[in-house]
């Protein structure tokens, strides 16, 4: 089973 | 007072076609280098952004950087009353309450405007590292959207595993599995625009949504080429070139094994 990561994980905000 | 003339209208309804069920409101930033916009889904899986550069445009004038607040499924009904041929012109003032949308056709017979009300929208602007990526494909656009289609019958989640000799896109659900792959076009096939090439430093295998896939191939009319970008633990690039003028660019991030 695989669970979707989210975007924000990988991009800091500015 | 900000200006910008698209002889080719038609882009203009394409590019809002290929986001609007992706991301329903955004801001669109213009300044003097074009118009840039950088959004994420409701569900922050997934980021779209794009970039139209000012020389892409038949005139473009912006005196101050400004920030178009938008509802996209509104300028997309506003679009719709342009015809595919129109010559479309957008206006806004230096602080701004509306978008001003002219439509002009060919011969000049028809001119209709429209104004969209813009929104106060906060977002959150995330910085996009500058990746070397292990793996670059570029295929044709159409040929991908197609296997996403496709895919996305059988499964949710599509395995995309990038080696030399191709790219393999798997799924499995319910009703069994099913795998396609792409290979690499040799230099003899064909026009430039329908082949395959992989730029490859590793070989990289990552689990992607099908749903998020099927949103972004909704740029599939911008341009005949795609590119997908990945490496390993980090989300894939999905990028359409706009022929002349930029790119729409969506991000996604893997799915990670529990």
């Amino acid at each position: 089973m695989s669970s979707q990561t989210s975007i924000s994980r990988y991009f800091r905000s500015k | 007072m900000f200006e910008a003339r698209l002889t080719e209208g038609s882009l203009l309804k394409k590019i809002i076609e290929a986001i609007k069920d992706l991301v329903q409101e955004a801001n669109v930033d213009c300044s003097e280098e074009g118009l840039t916009m950088q959004a994420m889904d409701a569900s922050h899986v997934s980021l779209c952004s794009l970039n139209m550069r000012h020389g892409g445009f038949d005139h473009y004038r912006c005196d101050r950087s400004i920030s178009l607040g938008l509802n996209l499924a509104n300028l997309g009904k506003i679009l719709k009353c342009a015809g595919n041929d129109d010559v479309v012109t957008l206006k806004a003032e230096d602080e701004p309450d509306t978008l001003t949308l002219m439509f002009e056709s060919p011969n000049q017979e028809r001119i209709s405007d429209f104004e969209l009300k813009l929104m106060d929208i906060e977002t959150e602007h995330l910085g996009i590292p500058n990746e070397e990526y292990k793996c670059t494909i570029s295929m044709p656009s159409g040929e991908f959207q197609r296997i996403v289609r496709d895919l996305a019958v059988i499964g949710e989640t599509c395995i995309i595993t990038c080696t030399k000799e191709g790219v393999k896109f798997s799924v499995s659900g319910d009703l069994g599995n099913g795998n396609v792959t792409v290979r690499q076009s040799s230099a003899a096939d064909g026009d430039e625009k329908d082949q395959v090439k992989i730029q490859m430093e590793e070989p990289v295998t990552l689990n992607f949504a099908l749903r998020y896939l099927g949103f972004f191939t909704k740029a599939t009319p911008l341009g005949s080429t795609v590119k997908l970008h990945m490496s390993p633990d980090v989300p894939i690039v999905v990028e359409y070139p706009i022929d002349g003028i930029g790119s729409i660019s969506y991000f996604l991030a893997p799915k990670i094994d529990e």
